[in-house]
């Protein structure tokens, strides 16, 4: 996190907030809902409480603006900039400007208005933009499903910093962002995507392309929003282009990049008994169309051509994979080998000699 | 679209990326252009060391070069609000 040149803070502790106008985008009682609930990320983190006001000034007055709106910022028209707020202070301080000519929504398409209202009242505070991709405070958009919301433990640890600890007797904690050479990374999923590599980490995943050393890192909901965060398996079936991401009993399918269908389908469906709960790790063997689930020490084996589980499974895993424990969390297939990754050791078996040939950092893959 | 997994295109046109990039550091960098800066002073940072600490910012590789991936972070949506000074 970063403290606003200077530390600008409120002096006082209750402050008011005024909604100046609405947009025609969204109907008004969905503008102050998000509005309400981006005051609230705050006031849960802070010992900061927020009254709306109808009339006069507000500490904070919020309102849409259309391209030079006389404040030596103008707005840009759609894209680009899309809101700004200014830091703690009289008049002009505090108050939060949203570019009209935006689209601004309460779902993931245009703009979603709670976010970033969230993200410039943090300005409104007095904080600047942080360098963590994961906090509230880093200067680009991307949408994250509002129920899923969580603000970071930057953010937290930033306008806790200005204003001190919350009143809450249990102090607020929340999401850190993991961090790509860490030793002790581990992944809920690995997946290929047409010739890329995805590990899936809680709300992020990372892409990575196994011939170049980049590796850059994504919050899912950017590129799926309909996606829930910690997938817990994932493959690639490479024939029909299809990528199968499960959570608990469920899964969606991508097809390409994109997602068939918002609403996910039953591992059961698959054949999977009811005692299954979630599946730990899968992996698709390119060569003889097989996907192989594991759940805790055992695994099923499903026909891709005939869709449908193969028989005499459940099977032990350590059976068929010497040197293969329990409690996968994720695995792929890559070349000749299959990658199996447990906490934060990654083992490389070949399965044509059903041994162990080499065990790795977990996140070797991304040229630490 | 969300759906456009792979990114931007390889190359555009040299001038149009120069002016994006000179905006945006101006914008959010405090980039003085030589009609804003009335003091000829020799701490003018150049446009390299600026794209530097921009790429510094957002954990992209410290070129001082607008590469693909800076070009592609630059032409994000995102706050208005400087990413340095005020």
């Amino acid at each position: 996190y970063v403290l606003t040149d200077g530390n600008p803070k409120w002096e006082r502790k209750n402050l008011t907030y005024r909604i100046v106008n609405y947009t025609p985008d969204m109907n008004p009682a969905d503008v102050d809902k998000a509005i309400q609930k981006a005051f609230k990320v705050w006031s849960d983190v802070s010992p900061l409480t927020f009254k709306r006001i109808y009339d006069g000034n507000a500490d904070i007055m919020m309102s849409f603006e259309t391209g030079d709106h006389r404040d030596n910022s103008p707005f840009d028209g759609p894209n680009g900039f899309l809101a700004h707020a200014f830091q703690p202070g009289n008049g002009i301080g505090g108050d939060v400007h949203f570019d009209e000519a935006e689209y601004w929504t309460k779902v993931s398409n245009g703009y979603n208005l709670f976010f970033v209202a969230a993200h410039e009242l943090g300005h409104s505070l007095g904080l600047s933009h942080s360098t963590d991709p994961g906090a509230l405070m880093y200067p680009t958009y991307s949408y994250i499903e509002p129920n899923e919301f969580h603000l970071s433990q930057d953010d937290i640890n930033g306008i806790q910093t200005v204003y001190g600890p919350s009143d809450n007797s249990v102090q607020p904690t929340g999401p850190t962002t993991p961090v790509t050479c860490d030793s002790k990374l581990t992944f809920d999923a690995v997946a290929s995507m047409r010739g890329e590599l995805l590990f899936f980490k809680g709300r992020y995943f990372w892409r990575k392309h196994p011939q170049m050393t980049e590796v850059d890192l994504n919050f899912i909901s950017l590129f799926w929003p309909n996606l829930p965060s910690g997938i817990q398996a994932a493959y690639e079936n490479v024939e029909r282009d299809q990528v199968f991401l499960f959570k608990e009993n469920k899964y969606w399918v991508l097809s390409g990049y994109d997602l068939v269908y918002s609403h996910p389908k039953s591992i059961y469906d698959l054949g999977l008994p009811k005692n299954v709960k979630r599946i730990n790790a899968a992996f698709n063997d390119e060569n003889s169309g097989k996907t192989y689930f594991f759940v805790g020490n055992k695994y099923w084996r499903y026909d891709e051509n005939s869709r449908s589980m193969d028989q005499g499974y459940p099977k032990k895993i350590i059976n068929d994979f010497p040197g293969i424990g329990k409690k996968i969390d994720a695995a792929f297939q890559y070349g000749r080998y299959i990658y199996f990754f447990i906490g934060t050791r990654q083992f490389q078996f070949d399965p044509n000699v059903k041994r162990v040939v080499s065990v790795m950092k977990s996140n070797s893959w991304f040229n630490c | 679209s969300s759906s456009g997994f792979p990114v931007a295109p390889e190359t555009e046109d040299e001038d149009k990326n120069n002016q994006l990039v000179e905006n945006y550091l101006q914008h959010f960098y405090n980039l003085e252009t030589d009609k804003q800066s009335r003091f000829k002073n020799k701490n003018i940072k150049t446009v390299t060391e600026k794209l530097k600490e921009m790429q510094a910012f957002f954990g992209l590789k410290v070129t001082g070069k607008p590469d693909v991936d800076t070009l592609e972070v630059m032409k994000k949506p995102r706050c208005g609000v400087p990413d340095v000074g005020q």
